[in-house]
């Protein structure tokens, strides 16, 4: 749910309220990757520099389903629907075409909802290891994580042998975006 | 006055993470 403000309020607090949105989004990245099989048999120190480098791109993939790329609007939770050009104003133009583009070739692939959470734990624990202690468990974890996304996927479309290798392409695509973004600012009033 | 405190969206991630794994400690 994102209180995005009606036009009377200042971009600067309708930005902050676009902050705010971040935090509990992120939140939910955390408990989802504890509940990724094997996630929490890696360090404490590796879980959280997984968390860190790939959080990003893990929102970025839930993010997807507000988007509607045909329409080219914003759907928040709260059933605020928002035109791209409305929400320029915020800054995120550069970010929101890019997540407009990402959308529509993600969408186009037409996963199904379990499909699309084991691609984010794929996600995450495909994300940058400059920070991780114990590699070699953590591609353990990443190995046995995309084998049984593939295995899921050509069970359900066993004639459809391009899919699995297109999703995976999606991977560099999330990488990009957060190299391009993650560097956004955010604003919090502290009162 | 208000004041600001302005982060990037990747130092907001990381301090959200940083607090729940050090409240579940």
């Amino acid at each position: 749910p994102c209180p995005v403000a009606p036009s009377s309020r200042s971009s600067q607090e309708v930005w902050e309220s676009f902050s705010q949105c971040f935090t509990p989004a992120v939140k939910e990245v955390v408990e989802f990757a504890k509940s990724i099989p094997g996630f929490q048999t890696l360090s404490q120190h590796d879980q959280v520099m997984l968390l860190k480098s790939g959080t990003f791109q893990v929102l970025m993939v839930r993010f997807c389903s507000l988007f509607d790329p045909k329409e080219r609007t914003v759907t928040f939770l709260n059933g605020q629907t928002y035109s791209l050009a409305s929400l320029r104003a915020l800054g995120m133009g550069s970010l929101l075409d890019a997540m407009f583009d990402f959308s529509e070739k993600l969408a186009s692939l037409g996963l199904e909802q379990d499909e699309m959470a084991l691609f984010m734990a794929v996600v995450l624990v495909s994300a940058d290891r400059s920070g991780i202690v114990e590699v070699g468990a953590v591609e353990q974890l990443q190995e046995n994580l995309i084998k049984a996304l593939r295995s899921l996927i050509t069970s359900r479309r066993p004639d459809d042998s391009t899919l699995f290798p297109k999703l995976l392409l999606r991977l560099p695509d999330l990488r990009t975006l957060n190299n391009q973004h993650s560097e956004k600012l955010l604003a919090f009033r502290i009162d | 006055p208000k004041t600001h405190r302005v982060m990037t969206l990747a130092d907001h991630i990381s301090h959200i993470i940083t607090q729940d794994f050090a409240r579940n400690q």
